[in-house]
């Protein structure tokens, strides 16, 4: 049997918030260790990869693994059915055709269970190469939210450029042309609102506006958003959740012609 | 002008 329990739902919703514009199916790999799923988004340009790990979770079972294919704007829609205060459980038999969440009020008054249907799955897993990044950006997940909307208005894509004086990001096009410069600021009264910005070497990547502000949904998740560039391979950006795992999504470049 | 990669060139099937 597989049973994770986790007292916030408003976690697993944030998750779901976080993929369910680029997917609309997936495969929750389910073992002792926790819950992972990896997929890409239909056009095959940007990679998902979620990983919640079981210590995360108020309570987990998983007696054998379990790989469970899902429609992700169904589960995300039972999981607008969870009250604020709920707390999910997630329940399901071994060889499952399908799973089932189960809502509970935070005084007990109140258990409500959907019931998914599973779907059959061809997935294909990749291999992501070990890579050392040659920039890697941290900085508020607000900042970074706004950068993609405000310069979405301008273009297609938004090429990011780090080097000594910090990172810019800019986008042109048949309007005009715009550019937001961020410098590293470790002196910020709080944690959250840094920006720490580790060059190596100096890069420029283009990236797609469309993917981006998929990725900017993750926000709600945590305050803080991790850049890692390197030349010619995809960025990787990347929410910690809690205590419990990592959101990171991998994002092809846009490669001059 | 720039084209979109696709991510399956940089990471292999496992």
């Amino acid at each position: 049997m597989f049973e994770a329990r986790l007292v916030q739902s408003a976690i697993l919703k944030k998750v779901l918030d976080a993929v369910k514009d680029l997917l609309t199916e997936a495969t929750f790999e389910c073992s002792d260790s926790g819950i992972q799923v990896q997929a890409m988004d239909s056009a095959h340009v940007s990679l998902v990869s979620l990983n919640l790990r079981s210590d995360g979770f108020d309570k987990y079972r998983c007696d054998r693994n379990l790989s469970m294919g899902m429609s992700i704007s169904c589960m995300s829609k039972i999981l607008r059915c969870a009250g604020a205060e709920d707390t999910v459980t997630l329940r399901a038999w071994d060889n499952p055709e399908s799973i089932t969440f189960i809502f509970e009020s935070p005084n007990k008054d109140k258990l409500a269970e959907y019931e998914m249907k599973l779907i059959n799955m061809d997935q294909e897993h990749l291999g992501i190469p070990e890579t050392s990044y040659s920039c890697v950006i941290k900085m508020p997940s607000g900042e970074f939210s706004r950068i993609c909307r405000d310069l979405s208005q301008f273009g297609e894509s938004i090429t990011f450029a780090c080097s000594k004086e910090g990172i810019k990001f800019s986008a042109s096009g048949d309007y005009g042309s715009a550019n937001i410069k961020l410098v590293q600021n470790t002196d910020a009264d709080k944690e959250e609102e840094a920006v720490v910005i580790d060059m190596q070497e100096p890069l420029k990547l283009t990236f797609a506006c469309r993917y981006l502000n998929c990725f900017v949904k993750a926000g709600p998740l945590c305050n803080q958003v991790q850049l890692s560039m390197s030349d010619d391979v995809p960025l990787v950006c990347e929410y910690k959740i809690g205590d419990i795992g990592h959101i990171k999504y991998y994002l092809a470049p846009k490669i001059d012609d | 002008k720039h084209s979109q990669a696709k991510i399956t060139s940089f990471f292999t099937k496992a």
